[in-house]
């Protein structure tokens, strides 16, 4: 039986407001050695992704404003997505990391190439 | 058959000198899309490693030199070595890419987290 979403994803996600100073959530990211951060409103409505690769691209481009290196589209995840229709986007969009969102866009996990592999060689 | 090293890592890999600058080696990052560069002497010989993730450090902590942020104890993969085994190793120390060494430590290749999920989802 292949593998669902929710059952590979982490639910615990480090999020920040788009209105959040940039170094402020580089050393988030830093402290909690993740690579990926969800950025939502007020509600918990997903509104943008700043990646570990965005924060290097404001360094490389001297940008200080979390607003001038977010993401705005981002590609997303549901619970009961299939592994493969996870596999299938990073793929397609070179990313490694999908906010699981629920029907209205809230934040409700994260899941990684990371987690993905792991999950197929159990033992780790 | 368990795929080896070789049949999933990229012989294709972004690397820099310790001695380049971190704002140069911040734009090769974003430039080619990569999230891991080995840091290599004159040689070929790896040194150390430097991810988006210690960029981002970079950025959190206002450092400005290459050999402030690369982690120089690199956990590196062989040609042979299973699947499973860089996934342990992955696990283990919390990170998402090693390099590929040859036998004196020259890099010859790079196997990721994204890598290894891919190859497992043949289908994409
Ligand atoms: C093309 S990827 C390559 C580097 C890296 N693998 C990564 O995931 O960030 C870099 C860009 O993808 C964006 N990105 C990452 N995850 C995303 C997602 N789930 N949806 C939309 N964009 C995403 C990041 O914001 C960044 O600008
Ligand atoms: C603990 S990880 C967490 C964030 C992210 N997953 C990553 O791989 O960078 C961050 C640190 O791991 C280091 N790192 C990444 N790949 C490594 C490797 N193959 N060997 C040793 N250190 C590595 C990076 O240099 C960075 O300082």
């Amino acid at each position: 039986r292949e593998p669902r979403v929710r059952e590979v994803m982490k639910a615990e996600v480090v999020t920040a407001k788009p209105t959040d100073d940039i170094r402020a959530v580089a050393k988030l990211l830093v402290n909690r050695g993740v690579d990926h951060i969800p950025i939502v409103d007020d509600k918990g409505v997903l509104v943008g992704i700043v990646t570990s690769w965005d924060l290097a691209k404001a360094l490389a481009l001297g940008k200080d404003r979390l607003m001038d290196v977010m993401t705005r589209r981002v590609v997303t995840a549901g619970l009961d997505d299939s592994i493969d229709s996870v596999v299938s986007k990073m793929s397609r969009y070179n990313i490694s990391g999908l906010p699981v969102v629920d029907d209205r866009r809230r934040v409700i996990g994260l899941i990684t190439a990371d987690d993905i592999s792991r999950r197929l060689y159990r033992r780790f």
